[in-house]
């Protein structure tokens, strides 16, 4: 099924949700 | 696989309630909760806060944590100062290149996947052997107590002989199985 949404990341250092959408953008 | 998501982040850890919140209305598919102390080197890694609708599918959960998980782990190395590539490479435990040597002084390479594999092998053709003749033996008893065969044969061996025999003869042919599989795999 695909995977549709949005994912909320609370990080006061803001370093983590590009990191986490390359790994997971990457097949 | 379609991967379509959105990702926005929250600087206050205040925010986690709100999160939650909008889990439970279904409005996200996902939020985590990640703290300084996560990302600190100097610091063991802790668990991460991963916040997930009922309905996510094990699958998803796994894709979602796994990035997240990855993440925090990159940006753990990349403060720390240290190099990935370096990293991997001092982590990287030596393989041994094992050589037995005989009492003769011979030398001869281990192969340790041969050693189980040789054992594996006999002992699934003494699985297959004992199968087919339990299976042979139920079968023809059946067969001869059904057509009256076992009548016949009963006026002239009493049960204990008749069965015993049919043990004897089963285990006889189930011996030449194992000897000629076992004979072709050993040539």
């Amino acid at each position: 099924p695909p995977l549709v949404g949005t994912i909320v990341v609370v990080d006061p250092s803001d370093t983590i949700v590009p990191r986490a959408k390359a790994i997971l953008e990457t097949p | 696989q379609v991967i379509s998501v959105e990702w926005r982040s929250e600087k206050s850890l205040d925010a986690v309630e709100s999160v939650k919140s909008e889990l439970a209305k279904g409005s996200i598919l996902a939020g985590a909760a990640i703290t300084g102390d996560m990302l600190d080197p100097a610091k063991d890694a802790t668990a991460l806060a991963l916040f997930i609708p009922s309905s996510l599918s094990p699958k998803h959960v796994r894709q979602v944590s796994r990035a997240l998980q990855q993440a925090v782990e990159d940006e753990r190395i990349a403060r720390s100062g240290i190099d990935r590539a370096m990293l991997t490479r001092l982590a990287d435990q030596p393989e041994p290149l094992t050589t037995r040597i005989s009492p003769a002084g011979s030398e001869a390479k281990e192969r340790t996947e041969l050693r189980l594999l040789v054992p594996g092998a006999f002992m699934f053709l003494l699985w297959i052997c004992v199968f087919t003749s339990a299976n042979y033996l139920l079968t023809t008893t059946i067969e001869e107590k059904s057509n009256k065969v076992m009548e016949v044969l009963l006026a002239a061996a009493s049960p204990m002989q008749l069965l015993a025999g049919k043990i004897l003869g089963y285990s006889m042919v189930s011996a030449v199985m194992l000897l000629m599989y076992g004979g072709l795999g050993i040539a």
